[in-house]
């Protein structure tokens, strides 16, 4: 991570992530909803900075064991 | 493994529609784990400083898979300033360069852009008001300017980072490229008892200087919407005003003697007070506040200079002691480069590393990284500014307890990767390869 945290826990234990599963969400609560520019294009940025464009898995990797 | 498939957000406070600002909370935090994967934060700024960590989380296996693992992040910037400036004038910065800035900007956690916008060299701001100013005084009036839509594309983009714009019109020196778009503003210069055909600082004594300069940055003041303005006031070569008879005049007349630091505090407090009445504050160079120039309580003082009038840990005692906010830039003059590891140097700056009390060290508000273009261009720009800024970057956001060499070096090596594998040419730290080298796309 750059920069460093303030404050963090990180352990060994890990989950995967499918690009195709995933997104970001609101939560029900919060004070941002889905029409939040600053947000909604953090979540396209950030997808695409994750994931790439897809599709998924990418060629390079296709045949490959999960 | 279990799957992660989605990272839920929650923000305390409403405020999409607003700018970020000095007292932006940028808090926030992350939790991963069996129950859940949650971004937790004051305000929208916030949520994006923990979008871009969990973007940094995210790992992927040499199969393919992407992974995170489980996590626990509280965090929040020891600095509320963190700027990079960009000086725009000595040479042109075209537009997708500077966005690519706030890019990498926002990878490092940066929150304002001081843009640097106009100096000596040319005057690439087109103004609404002074049109001439633009049309004389930058390299090329049609391709090498800033219109009021970049502008405005410049403000919108940082803001959609969390990064403020802090735009800067230094005068009443570095304003040469001022001269031929506003005639009359600058002082003629003489030679003996005749003029010398050349032209120094703006001239203070004139009543039309300060009717452009309230026009001027009455424009300014509702095209940038930061509170902050920063106005500058370093460097003023006296030379040509000891040379003109009508300011010696002014000089014996006002009792300054041959004192000419006193005739730049006169023009400078004429200027923050048509400044303050526009309901701006602004930032000053440090050599406003050497020159005992009255300014306002609220206003910041950038230092800049590593070694006069004192060394700049010095400079930061004196200006909070006499209660002014300060931010520090001397020693992170990133244009100024050698061969080897010179980010470790930048990284082991302390900016509160001043005899002082807790109450002045709490005035300084942070600092900048700054990147002055007389040998930058967007052929180089780039990869001079990457990772070194990045050393700037973490010293002004993690905790002051965060300064071992190795570890940074570890991670920043990786973090330029990263880099590059986004899209952003940033030079390496020392021999290695990353798996993914840069790619033009």
């Amino acid at each position: 991570l750059w920069p460093w945290p303030q404050d963090i826990q990180i352990s060994d234990q890990r989950y995967f992530i499918l690009p195709k599963n995933f997104h970001f969400h609101y939560h029900a609560g919060s004070a941002a909803q889905p029409g939040c520019s600053v947000l909604d294009e953090a979540f396209q940025r950030y997808r695409h900075l994750l994931f790439g464009a897809g599709p998924w898995p990418s060629s390079h990797y296709r045949g490959k064991q999960h | 493994t279990m799957e992660k498939n989605t990272l839920v957000l929650f923000v305390v406070t409403p405020g999409c529609d607003q700018l970020p600002s000095l007292e932006s909370v940028e808090n926030y935090t992350l939790t991963v784990n069996d129950e859940q994967c949650f971004l937790l934060s004051e305000t929208v700024w916030g949520a994006l400083r923990g979008l871009e960590t969990f973007s940094q989380l995210v790992w992927r296996s040499p199969e393919g898979t992407f992974f995170v693992n489980k996590t626990d992040i509280v965090d929040f910037p020891r600095f509320p300033h963190r700027g990079l400036l960009l000086d725009t004038s000595r040479h042109y910065l075209p537009l997708s360069t500077i966005q690519n800035t706030l890019d990498a900007m926002a990878y490092n956690k940066f929150n304002v852009f001081h843009w640097h916008v106009v100096d000596d060299s040319s005057f690439p701001y087109e103004s609404l008001t002074f049109p001439e100013l633009t049309r004389k005084g930058s390299y090329n009036p049609v391709t090498h300017i800033y219109t009021e839509q970049d502008v405005k594309e410049v403000i919108e983009y940082a803001r959609l980072r969390g990064i403020r714009v802090l735009v800067e019109f230094d005068t009443p020196g570095h304003t040469l490229s001022w001269g031929p778009g506003v005639p009359e503003l600058l002082t003629p210069c003489y030679s003996g008892p005749h003029p010398s055909g050349t032209f120094g600082p703006v001239n203070p004594i004139l009543n039309t200087t300060y009717e452009f300069m309230s026009t001027f940055f009455l424009e300014i003041s509702s095209v940038f919407p930061d509170f902050y303005l920063h106005l500058g006031g370093d460097e003023v070569d006296f030379t040509c005003w000891k040379s003109n008879p009508d300011i010696q005049a002014f000089m014996k007349e006002k009792g300054f003697g041959e004192d000419f630091k006193q005739l730049e505090s006169f023009y400078i407090q004429k200027l923050l007070d048509i400044v303050s009445t526009y309901g701006k504050g602004y930032v000053v160079w440090q050599e406003v506040f050497d020159n005992r120039v009255k300014v306002r309580p609220d206003t910041i003082i950038q230092v800049w200079r590593e070694e006069t009038p004192v060394g700049y840990l010095k400079e930061l005692d004196w200006i909070t002691k006499a209660g002014f906010r300060a931010l520090l830039s001397a020693p992170w003059y990133l244009n100024r480069i050698s061969y080897g590891p010179d980010w470790k140097e930048i990284y082991m700056v302390e900016p509160l590393a001043f005899e002082g009390s807790s109450e002045q060290k709490a005035q300084v508000i942070g600092g900048e990284a700054c990147m002055w273009g007389e040998y930058v261009d967007s052929t180089n720009l780039t990869p001079r500014l990457w990772p070194r800024a990045g050393a700037v970057a973490e010293r002004l956001w993690s905790s002051k307890i965060v300064t071992d060499l190795d570890f940074a070096l570890e991670r920043l090596t990786q973090f330029r990767c990263e880099l590059l594998r986004r899209g952003i040419r940033a030079q390496p730290l020392y021999t290695g390869y990353c798996e993914q080298e840069f790619e033009e796309t």
